[in-house]
């Protein structure tokens, strides 16, 4: 049976690259390329902008689903995954006449291509005219990535087409079935945290507002921890929301906040930056004219460097650091590490189920306000500490102990990776 | 270029013959119902190629409405036929019930039109 329709692409293979999930077939790879087949561009826009739908219809599903997708010009076309095309009537080869304007609009091959009906009056993302491409487009990559027909009211799979809806978005069930076929977003985080801000709350009093935010390599998300789902459009690149820090991702944040503090730094390899959070932008100096970046080892005695992460305990008010198997409980009224560290992190945090600890490397050490909790985070999973509420309801449990371990998807989720190539849409 | 030759273009417009017929009537109904998956297409695994009788019709009237949210009457009423007409994609809804009670799969090819071998 053969997988493809367009003349020009005439005996390629049926897709060697499906394997079988239990909801059918599925990709069996993680990168897959598209092409706009060129001879098969529509008439009605520039060529540049129907790629560019197309890249961010790719994209939105790549945000929250283990998949990149990379737009391949230059090989052979047989060996493009997913080609798109326009035409009219009977088109590119394809069995299923199309019907003129109206009615039907596009199809979508499972594990193949997508065809749309030229006849029919496509618009870019922001127009309210005609039929957006972009709807139709997402519409028709989740059929082919394996997806069926939902009547569920705003599903981007109902198989009519809605116009002018508010955001056009994949929204939580959307998402659940597409990471049936192909899981959920895992992977390593290089640093979490939380950024409060003062805000003018209600009748103008002062409100304080929190933003959970995650790094890994160049990029970033932002966590909307009431919605259980990153930003929509992220990743972006650090440098785009981060001015002045270095374009790799920090391997260390903290917030020193005290009732005469508010301090926030960013640590990476041997020196730190202090973020100014009114500018938006990192200190050039500090208090004395030292420059910024300066040396960890000036700024915080004692603290070696690189390091692997860290967190500010408030109550104690201490800067906890964290590098290889040690940790070092930095006192930030004294500016100088406690008699008693550095210690074990084993020590300092055991493990309350036997043999179930990180034991050394720790990605990130994250407070979250949303949970009122300290995590450690490695490679794709997380330990809580043990609360003073834990212990108050279980007063067994050691303190600073460590629960075990948990997938970071469990509790954070759709963290995704896009392709490199449509990381800054 | 798209070829035209008037100088507004205006022949750029779909022809008329190439607007899509609407559904306006039972036969068009019951091509629409089999193209997109509610009825088995005519002469797909042994379903006879002459018309569905009217109660597998009425069936897959009453379903399709009430997949669309309208008054399950099984009828050709006008909301049916104005849903009928809609914009949308060409993969279709469901695989049709089958006369077996054996539940396929999403179709491995789901442009339906297309006989597909049967494993």
């Amino acid at each position: 049976r053969p997988r493809r329709f367009l003349p020009l692409l005439a005996g390629t293979p049926v897709h060697q690259a499906a394997s079988s999930s239990g909801q059918g077939r599925v990709f069996a790879k993680r990168t897959l390329s598209w092409r706009l087949v060129g001879e098969a561009a529509s008439g009605q826009l520039a060529e540049a902008e129907q790629r560019r739908v197309f890249r961010l219809a790719f994209r939105m599903w790549s945000e929250v689903v283990p998949l990149d997708f990379r737009e391949d010009l230059a090989g052979p076309a047989a060996d493009v995954d997913i080609r798109l095309g326009f035409g009219r009537g009977r088109h590119l080869g394809c069995p299923r006449v199309f019907d003129g304007s109206g009615q039907e609009f596009a199809h979508a091959w499972r594990l193949g291509d997508i065809h749309f009906d030229e006849d029919e009056h496509f618009s870019p993302p922001n127009s309210d005219a005609g039929i957006s491409l972009l709807k139709v487009a997402v519409h028709e990559i989740g059929h082919v990535l394996g997806l069926p027909h939902s009547y569920r009211p705003g599903s981007v799979m109902r198989p009519n087409y809605t116009p002018r809806e508010p955001a056009f978005e994949l929204d939580w069930a959307d998402r659940k079935d597409i990471q049936k076929l192909y899981g959920s977003c895992e992977g390593a985080f290089d640093t979490a945290f939380d950024w409060v801000r003062r805000e003018r709350g209600g009748r103008g009093r002062p409100a304080l507002r929190f933003s959970t935010y995650f790094f890994r390599r160049g990029w970033y998300w932002l966590y909307e921890n009431r919605n259980n789902r990153t930003r929509y459009g992220d990743p972006l690149p650090i440098p785009a929301g981060w001015h002045g820090l270095p374009a790799l991702s920090p391997d260390a944040f903290v917030h020193v906040w005290t009732p005469g503090r508010d301090e926030r730094y960013f640590f990476k390899g041997n020196q730190y930056w202090k973020y100014d959070s009114d500018k938006d932008q990192t200190h050039k100096e500090d208090e004395r004219g030292r420059r910024y970046p300066r040396p960890i080892s000036e700024g915080f005695p004692g603290i070696p460097s690189p390091l692997d992460t860290a967190f500010y305990e408030r109550r104690e008010r201490l800067i906890y650091f964290f590098k290889e198997s040690l940790v070092f409980a930095f006192d930030v009224n004294r500016n100088r590490v406690l008699h008693s560290y550095p210690k074990k992190i084993t020590e300092a945090f055991p493990e309350v189920q036997p043999g179930d600890h990180p034991a050394r490397s720790i990605d990130s050490a994250y407070f979250s306000y949303a949970h009122k909790a300290v995590f450690l985070l490695k490679g794709s999973a997380y330990w809580r500490v043990v609360s003073e509420a834990d212990r108050r309801q279980r007063p067994w449990l050691p303190p600073n102990g460590l629960l075990p371990r948990r997938p970071i998807s469990d509790r954070w989720f759709d963290v995704c990776d896009v392709h490199a190539s449509t990381l800054s849409m | 270029e798209t070829l035209f030759h008037s100088r507004d273009r205006s022949d750029l417009e779909p022809a008329p013959q190439r607007r899509a017929k609407p559904i306006t009537d039972h036969h068009a109904a019951q091509r629409f119902l089999s193209k997109y998956g509610w009825t088995e297409a005519p002469g797909a695994r042994g379903v006879s190629p002459e018309e569905p009788p009217a109660a597998t019709l009425a069936e897959a009237v009453r379903r399709f409405q009430e997949a669309n949210a309208l008054h399950p009457s099984g009828e050709l009423d006008a909301p049916t036929l104005a849903a009928m007409n809609r914009p949308r994609c060409g993969v279709p809804d469901m695989q049709p019930l089958p006369r077996t009670a054996v539940s396929d799969p999403l179709p491995r090819n789901p442009l339906p039109g297309v006989s597909v071998p049967r494993a």
